[in-house]
């Protein structure tokens, strides 16, 4: 099916990209 | 680790805001769920910045929607 890049992972120390639209 | 201050979330942009929150999160996701701690924080992050904060201060309310976004993944996942 169609795969979304759902949901965006949160890594510390990593900036925090999110959601596009945020 | 200092304390997380409205006055210091405010003048914070909403992207750094979401990262301030999230370091904060995700070792508490850690202990409820070590495995899938990284993608839960994410869908927490997702939520408002003040509803972020009432699962920061609220270890119960953590627990209920860290469970609601498992159950999100196993959704998703199908």
């Amino acid at each position: 099916g169609s795969s979304i890049n759902w949901p965006p992972e949160f890594h510390p120390g990593v900036p925090w990209k999110g959601l596009q639209n945020i | 680790q200092e304390p997380l201050t409205i006055s210091l979330l405010v003048s914070a942009s909403p992207h750094e805001q979401k990262q301030m929150l999230g370091v904060r999160l995700f070792p508490l996701v850690q202990i409820i769920d070590k495995k899938l701690a990284e993608k839960i924080t994410g869908i927490l992050l997702e939520f408002d910045t003040s509803e972020i904060i009432y699962m920061l201060e609220s270890p119960e309310l953590l627990r209920t929607m860290a469970n609601k976004a498992v159950t999100l993944l196993q959704g998703h996942q199908v």
